[in-house]
């Protein structure tokens, strides 16, 4: 009599487990834009077998975005989820990977990313400052103005925009803007910028040298502005393979889409 | 021979007491939620 099928993979058994992970790692390590995710659930696998220790593997993932920038050096294991009420960002991934003898490798990978829908946020949280969309203009002037701030006073490297993050606006009790952007070091020391920004050019990637800012902006009841950057240094680029779509996010060089 | 065994029949059979301490398997999918479902 034939053997009997091997029972199918639950979603919650450590294959299924060491697949999403290394589809996760994937995700993360093959994107350029917005932030790191991290694996909330297992929505559904499937296993093709296509010989002996040869399988083709199905995966459906429900990620979660986490504080981490994407190109933040951070492990993702240190990297924390944003909670609900600061408007979690979902991510919807299908993933193909092949296992030959035990070893995983990633064939094919399709997301999209999606912020919660603000009606959830309210009816949890009514005081909640929800997203904002990242063209608003007040996020831009914010961003702008932040990063001359920063720029005005800095002994180091001119620093470029290189993407808007994420920004939320709220507007009581106080009339508040927060920003988060991500930044590149550019060929010119903040001095010479003063001459002519237009000739700063980013770093080429051997040098590249990337970092991420947060600002405040305090329109009412008094004007007042933060701003924090953080530069992590050169890291060893890894080939641009944009996965998750990031609705509304400006690049700094438009028509930048990802698939 | 595969007979085809009438419906009572079939759900007689089904009332096989099942072992002491049976445990059913969870749904294989989805999976356990890791932070919170959105």
């Amino acid at each position: 009599v034939p053997a009997a099928p091997p029972a199918p993979l639950g979603c919650d058994d450590p294959e299924s487990e060491a697949a999403a992970e290394a589809a996760v790692n994937y995700i993360n390590g093959h994107s350029h834009h917005g932030y790191k995710f991290a694996l909330n659930r297992i929505e559904d696998i499937r296993v093709v077998p296509q010989g002996p220790n040869n399988d083709i593997i199905f995966l459906e993932l429900d990620l979660l975005e986490t504080k981490c920038p994407i190109l933040s050096p951070t492990p993702l294991a240190n990297c924390t989820v944003r909670s609900f009420a600061e408007h979690a960002v979902e991510g919807d991934c299908d993933v193909k990977l092949q296992r030959v003898d035990g070893t995983l490798s990633v064939l094919a990978s399709k997301c999209h990313s999606h912020a919660d829908s603000s009606e959830d946020i309210l009816k949890v949280c009514p005081d909640c400052p929800l997203l904002a969309s990242l063209n608003n203009t007040e996020v831009l002037e914010t961003v702008s103005a932040a990063l001359n701030d920063y720029n005005s006073k800095t002994t180091d490297s001119y620093l470029r925009l290189l993407e808007i993050g994420r920004a939320k606006v709220q507007y009581y009790p106080a009339h508040i803007v927060v920003a988060e952007f991500a930044v590149g070091a550019t060929n010119c020391s903040a001095e010479e910028a003063k001459a002519n920004a237009g000739a700063c050019q980013l770093l080429p990637e051997d040098q590249s040298n990337f970092g991420f800012c947060t600002s405040v902006m305090v329109k009412r009841p008094s004007q007042d502005l933060q701003v924090d950057c953080q530069l992590y240094g050169h890291q060893v680029p890894v080939p641009a393979i944009p996965l998750l779509s990031r609705p509304g996010v400006t690049y700094i060089h438009p028509g930048q889409d990802t698939s | 021979s595969v007979t085809k065994r009438a419906v009572a029949g079939a759900a007689q059979h089904d009332k096989v007491p099942r072992p002491v301490g049976f445990v059913p398997r969870p749904p294989p999918c989805p999976g356990k939620i890791r932070h919170f479902d959105i």
